[in-house]
């Protein structure tokens, strides 16, 4: 999380940490036995990774009281249209992971609210995206042990689209930007997800309650001036999150 | 069919000197045989002691001819003698001496068996009432209100006998309401299934003979006797009816004696059964009994059905459903239950939550139940203030009357900790 502060204890309660191979990921917690997560995180070599190498941690802000008991993925299940093999396609960048026990919630670990299909993303509303990603201090970009959030608005997908066409011609191999996708961050920059992050939570709230609205997908570098944090759109998966869950 | 012809040697052309015959025919049983001669012209002689014939019935002479004679003197003076006894033999022999002094044509006769009259023709037959003739044998009936005895020959008084066993009937004495002949003794009984009483009711005419004695009339000579088991036997006389006599009893005897002297009417009755009662069954607290009737007799049903909410219970085991009967013995063959309020069990248990119970005894009808989640985490499925009910069907049922499982679902995006910043 770029530009962000440390999560107070039990303020995010759906966030995950998933550890997939040595690498950092974010999720969240939508049942008592399922993650939401981005497809690319459980992605290695174009092929979905192993559930035995999938770690989960969930409960507490800090990563080595965290890491002490990891609960066991027992199946993963990827939106079947995404395909990224050169990570240039973040289309479809959903996936569950489904647990092998359930959880009981407490202040520590409760779901984050499903979006509706169609469910209105309105330009300016302020989110909450956190993780436990990279985040920017004055010597750098460092991975955090305290989980991070930033509150960042949606942006139009006019913007993000002009921002996103602007960084393709400067850089190569820009993924493009689809209706699956929003964006959220602030032009100046200084305020967005990162590496790490992925996977995680981009809660809007509405009434009172924190929804999913999105899942940290990609973005050009990471809190740059200019470019928006791009986000999996969770109310076109509604459908498919229904559907997988009650199937499996 | 015996019949036929009996001639004498060289019949109708005359016998010869030294001439001879031997004849015999029986009768079979019931039956006499008979000769009848047509024809008679033999040498008349003192004793007819040259030519005779002679006829035997069962080897006895009863007939000695010769001469010559008319067919109407034979007729009207022989041949009626020429008879057999019943089922007996007749034989007949004819002989001629050494001369006669003209030639003779001989007999001829004709034989045949007949039915013997038993009835008219023999003084023994000992019916005492009526004789029926039949051929080869007779029979005897009596008249009504008698029977034929093991001789078959005797009548003697009917008195009903046997036993009675339809649920109700008509009894007489013999002969009623005509005096029966003297030395009457007959006996009567009454013997109707287990489960019915027999209540007496004399109707008509009662006389039976009683002897006025100075405590009163006394059954001396002629008499009716009621014997009800357990009970000391009755004499009944005189000529006052004693009306209904109720017995309590299944089973009962008559014996009704008269002597050789004296004379009674008799009497007659009408016999009729009730059912035994049972004892009223009762109040069942938490039920009812049906149906309800002022009393109860033997093979009344009742059946038991308790309130809503209540279980037929009967030696500590649960019972679908309950029903007695009463016994001939006046017993309800099974007493009556008892009726236990349900239990629905222990309520299920919640994941998540719990269970209060609200009020009533634990578990038992009309108790209530709130299900609760473990908030703020979790929620009840259908509202918060879901109370379930334990039912007439065992089940906790909802105010709606809908089964549900209750669920917890988890509450989503509320964390107890919000974000604050008050730095602007």
């Amino acid at each position: 999380i770029i530009g962000g502060s440390d999560a107070p204890e039990n303020s995010i309660p759906w966030q995950v940490l998933l550890s997939l191979n040595g690498h950092r990921g974010g999720g969240m917690v939508i049942g008592d036995r399922w993650i939401m997560t981005a497809a690319h995180n459980v992605m290695a070599n174009g092929n979905p990774v192993s559930s035995e190498n999938v770690r989960i941690f969930m409960g507490l802000n800090d990563v080595n009281t965290l890491l002490v008991s990891p609960v066991i993925a027992a199946s993963i299940h990827i939106h079947p249209q995404y395909n990224n093999p050169n990570y240039v396609d973040f289309n479809h960048d959903i996936a569950l992971i489904k647990m092998q026990d359930p959880v009981t919630f407490n202040s520590s670990i409760m779901p984050i609210c499903l979006p509706a299909e169609g469910t209105a993303y309105i330009p300016g509303t302020m989110g909450l995206v956190t993780g436990f990603g990279v985040t920017a201090t004055t010597r750098g970009r460092i991975l955090t042990n305290k989980m991070k959030y930033v509150h960042v608005p949606v942006v139009t997908q006019e913007t993000c689209s002009n921002s996103i066409t602007l960084l393709k011609k400067t850089g190569t191999n820009v993924p493009s930007l689809t209706n699956n996708m929003f964006c959220a961050g602030v032009p100046e920059g200084g305020k967005d997800s990162c590496q790490g992050d992925s996977g995680g939570p981009y809660a809007l709230r509405n009434d009172g309650r924190f929804w999913a609205a999105g899942i940290v997908s990609w973005g050009v570098e990471c809190g740059k001036q200019g470019a928006y944090g791009v986000y999996t759109k969770v109310d076109q998966y509604r459908d498919w999150i229904d559907k997988t869950m009650q199937e499996n | 069919l015996l019949l036929g012809w009996v001639d004498s040697p060289g019949y109708p052309a005359g016998y010869l000197p030294h001439a001879s015959l031997n004849w015999s025919r029986c009768a079979p049983k019931g039956h006499t045989l008979s000769i009848r001669l047509m024809h008679l012209d033999l040498e008349e002689s003192k004793d007819c002691e040259n030519d005779a014939v002679k006829i035997f019935s069962n080897g006895n002479l009863i007939s000695v001819l010769c001469g010559g004679r008319e067919f109407e003197d034979l007729e009207s003076n022989v041949n009626p003698s020429l008879l057999s006894s019943p089922g007996g033999c007749l034989s007949l022999t004819f002989h001629s001496d050494y001369s006669n002094t003209k030639r003779h044509t001989g007999f001829r006769g004709f034989y045949t068996d007949q039915d013997f009259d038993e009835c008219n023709d023999d003084p023994d037959n000992a019916c005492t009432h009526f004789c029926h003739n039949h051929i080869g044998g007779y029979r005897c009936s009596c008249r009504h209100g008698y029977y034929l005895d093991g001789d078959n020959h005797t009548c003697t008084v009917s008195c009903g006998g046997g036993i009675f066993d339809e649920l109700e009937g008509h009894l007489f004495s013999p002969g009623y309401p005509t005096p029966p002949p003297h030395a009457v003794s007959c006996q009567y009984i009454i013997s109707v299934e287990p489960g019915f009483t027999v209540a007496l009711n004399f109707t008509d005419i009662f006389h039976i003979e009683s002897v006025q004695t100075e405590q009163g009339p006394n059954c001396l000579h002629h008499w009716l006797q009621v014997t009800i088991p357990d009970r000391e036997p009755m004499k009944l006389c005189g000529e006052k009816s004693p009306d209904l006599i109720v017995t309590d009893s299944n089973t009962i005897r008559l014996d009704y004696h008269t002597d050789d002297e004296g004379l009674s009417k008799g009497w007659s009755l009408d016999y009729s059964t009730h059912r035994v009662k049972c004892p009223f069954p009762g109040n069942l607290a938490n039920g009812r009994v049906t149906p309800i009737l002022t009393e109860y007799f033997y093979r009344d049903y009742i059946f038991v059905r308790c309130d809503q909410g209540y279980k037929l219970m009967m030696d500590g085991e649960e019972v679908e459903g309950f029903s007695t009967m009463c016994q001939s013995n006046a017993q309800w063959h099974l007493p009556l239950p008892e009726c236990h309020i349900l239990d629905c069990g222990e309520p299920e248990s919640l994941l998540n939550g719990g269970v209060t119970f609200l009020s009533g005894l634990q578990n038992q009808y009309l108790s209530v139940i709130q299900y609760h989640c473990n908030e703020p985490f979790y929620s009840l499925l259908g509202g918060a203030n879901v109370v379930y009910t334990c039912e007439a069907d065992r089940r906790w049922r909802s105010n709606s009357s809908i089964v549900v499982r209750p669920t917890c679902i988890p509450v989503c995006g509320q964390p107890t900790t919000l974000l604050s910043s008050y730095q602007r």
